[in-house]
């Protein structure tokens, strides 16, 4: 089935704006 | 949190697994037998979502700041961190020794990686965990089928991908067979 991919800059922008985009 | 059932929250961005954090530290004087580790280990955290893993990891002390001997294990909820269990059984790890200083930088690029389903490998992969010891630290990260050279040698490319080594790391692969020996 379909993976849920993120790459590291994607997970680090997700830190430093906890709000949900 | 020690849920079971962890869920992303609403508006987060969900994992592919969740994943479990565990927290080992031995003292010196007691043996390394597999009952002593299983007694000395303990679940930490469970998360569900990109920013539940931020929440929780922000407060985590930085593997390179723990002092004597102790290891953060990362995962998938449901597989413990020891060749024990089902999971891990028929699995083996790779294994990078890092000099004093890098294991935080390192951890948390394998951790991401993991998270991010960068190894490519489906189910394979198990969990990772960070050593602290005395003279270097340890990076490893587990799969469940030791046997298939294809998946490890896919995960072996990508460590060195994410992690941008230095050249002369010398990375190897042991089965959990091999540990128990």
């Amino acid at each position: 089935g379909t993976r849920i991919i993120y790459d590291r800059k994607f997970l680090l922008e997700c830190r430093s704006s906890p709000v949900a985009k | 949190n020690n849920n079971i059932n962890m869920c992303p929250g609403v508006g987060e961005h969900p994992l592919q697994y969740n994943y479990t954090f565990w927290y080992s530290r031995r003292t010196p004087s007691r043996p390394a037998s597999s009952q002593s580790y299983e007694q000395n280990i303990r679940q930490i955290g469970t998360v569900a979502s990109v920013e539940q893993f931020w929440r929780f990891y922000s407060h985590l002390v930085r593997p390179g700041d723990l002092s004597g001997h102790s290891d953060f294990h990362l995962f998938k909820e449901g597989i413990k961190p020891m060749w024990e269990d089902e999971s891990n059984r028929s699995g083996g790890k790779w294994i990078i020794r890092l000099r004093k200083g890098l294991a935080s930088r390192f951890w948390e690029n394998i951790i991401l990686a993991m998270l991010g389903e960068q190894f490519m490998v489906g189910e394979e992969i198990c969990g990772a965990v960070v050593s602290i010891r005395f003279q270097e630290d340890i990076l490893s990260i587990w799969n469940r089928t030791s046997n298939d050279q294809m998946t490890t040698s896919r995960i072996r490319d990508t460590l060195r991908r994410v992690l941008n080594l230095p050249t002369n790391t010398i990375m190897e692969y042991k089965t959990h067979n091999d540990s128990l020996r």
